[in-house]
């Protein structure tokens, strides 16, 4: 919040597009400012009015440089947009950076996605220290459909007007936290060196010389990928990550999908009935790579690009001990560590057998 | 330039420039009036404290390099409330 908790004593407050951007047609910047109201009208009671004359309680204008309020934009980047806490004159009032690429996608900075963080300001928020928040003050692009606010957000709202009644998406994500005691996982991968641990719509970053996780958002390094991703590996003779939501997967090579992807999981040989990957692992030393799925496993061939002959066998047959479902599965120095719920299996390929078990979250050193 | 780093080659003056900037920006760094000077205290360090703080980088006061890629990222600058008032 910002100091004395500065809000709107009303709950009926009013908006006026002041004027627009180039970058985008006028219908296209009056649905984005829209949007972005409706984010936090619907987690209140505030209700949101357009009016085309007069004086607004939220004047929303693009400016560049020196525009007016003293607090100039800097040219293209850096700053995008501010606003004001709630008050008169200038209070509630959003300026955007007209020097930005203003988009309706990821290809510029996503007005709603800005305007919905400046009416944060708007209404009364100050900046949030969640990465995962709304309220975060550094930019980071997070889809273009089915925005969810979310739950840091929705708590300080709320916390300054109470919550409304007419919430249609109740569920409000929240940020995994690494050291949490029930902490489990969605997938697990290597690139490049560093780890890559999946986790709803985020992956915490793992670099060996590194002595913290970075959390980060999924969307901010690949726009198209889904969230809740079902599992990943990489390939390090094609320099490739491939990625597993429901039927499709994806082949990254760094920031980029691979062209002709996503395809369906058929292609790779699975029955075409099959719905979900639910964790895969590459073995450098045998070129196989496993998929897990439900109770069973499958063993892929990477050089012959077929899947082996014999499978699926029954996970418990193979790998007796880590249970009869995988979440996240990754390989290093010899074993495998599987990751069932809150607990991961350390199993030795060299003497078949686990050898330890350990808490999921022991991964980020908690 | 009051950047309290003590080997700070890897910096151009453009570099400092661009964090004293973002450090008044953000964190309501003020400029010492001239002549004036306080014993002691130094704001930017202060204030690089505060911003390390904020994001969860090691607060140490001093810019490195992992915060001045932070500083480099695009960003909201909501003005200072305090001012507005």
């Amino acid at each position: 919040f910002f100091p004395r908790k500065l809000k709107w004593s009303k709950n009926n407050l009013t908006y006026r597009i002041v004027n627009y951007t180039r970058d985008l047609t006028r219908a296209e910047v009056d649905r984005a400012f829209k949007k972005a109201f409706k984010v936090w009208s619907e987690v209140t009671p505030l209700n949101f009015t357009r009016i085309r004359s007069g004086t607004a309680d939220i004047m929303i204008s693009f400016g560049t440089k020196e525009h007016g309020d003293f607090y100039p934009f800097d040219g293209p980047s850096g700053l995008l947009a501010h606003a004001f806490p709630p008050g008169p004159n200038y209070g509630g009032d959003a300026h955007f950076d007209d020097d930005e690429t203003w988009s309706t996608d990821s290809r510029g900075y996503n007005l709603f996605l800005v305007a919905a963080h400046e009416f944060g300001h708007s209404l009364g928020l100050e900046h949030s220290r969640d990465s995962g928040a709304l309220m975060f003050p550094i930019y980071t692009y997070t889809g273009n459909t089915g925005f969810l606010l979310p739950d840091d957000d929705v708590q300080g709202i709320q916390a300054l007007y109470g919550a409304g009644d007419r919430d249609p998406n109740p569920e409000h994500p929240k940020t995994p936290e690494k050291c949490d005691e029930n902490l489990s996982l969605d997938a697990i991968t290597e690139l490049r060196g560093e780890m890559m641990i999946f986790k709803d719509r985020f992956f915490w970053r793992l670099h060996p010389q590194m002595v913290d996780a970075e959390l980060v958002l999924i969307k901010s390094f690949w726009p198209e990928l889904p969230n809740k991703i079902d599992a990943a590996y990489e390939n390090p003779m094609k320099d490739h990550v491939f990625i597993f939501r429901g039927r499709k997967f994806w082949a990254l090579n760094g920031y980029d999908i691979v062209e002709g992807y996503p395809k369906k999981i058929y292609e790779l040989g699975f029955p075409r009935e099959m719905k979900t990957i639910d964790g895969a692992v590459h073995i450098k030393d045998t070129g196989k790579t496993l998929f897990f799925t439900g109770d069973k496993y499958w063993s892929y061939d990477e050089e012959n690009q077929v899947m082996e002959k014999g499978y699926p066998k029954l996970i418990e047959e193979e790998f007796p001990g880590i249970g009869n479902r995988v979440d996240a599965v990754y390989q290093k120095n010899g074993y495998i560590y599987f990751f069932n719920g809150p607990l991961q299996f350390q199993y030795s390929i060299w003497s078949k057998r686990i050898v330890r078990v350990l808490k999921t979250n022991s991964m980020f050193w908690c | 330039l009051p950047i309290p780093h003590e080997d700070s080659d890897e910096f151009t003056t453009e570099d400092l420039q661009f964090a004293e900037r973002y450090l008044k920006t953000h964190y309501n760094l003020r400029s010492n009036p001239a002549g004036i000077r306080k014993k002691n205290a130094n704001s930017v360090a202060a204030k690089l404290r505060e911003m390390q703080s904020f994001f969860g980088l090691e607060v140490t006061g001093i810019l490195d390099e992992e915060t001045y890629e932070l500083m480099q990222q695009p960003r909201c600058g909501v003005p200072d409330v305090g001012e507005y008032n």
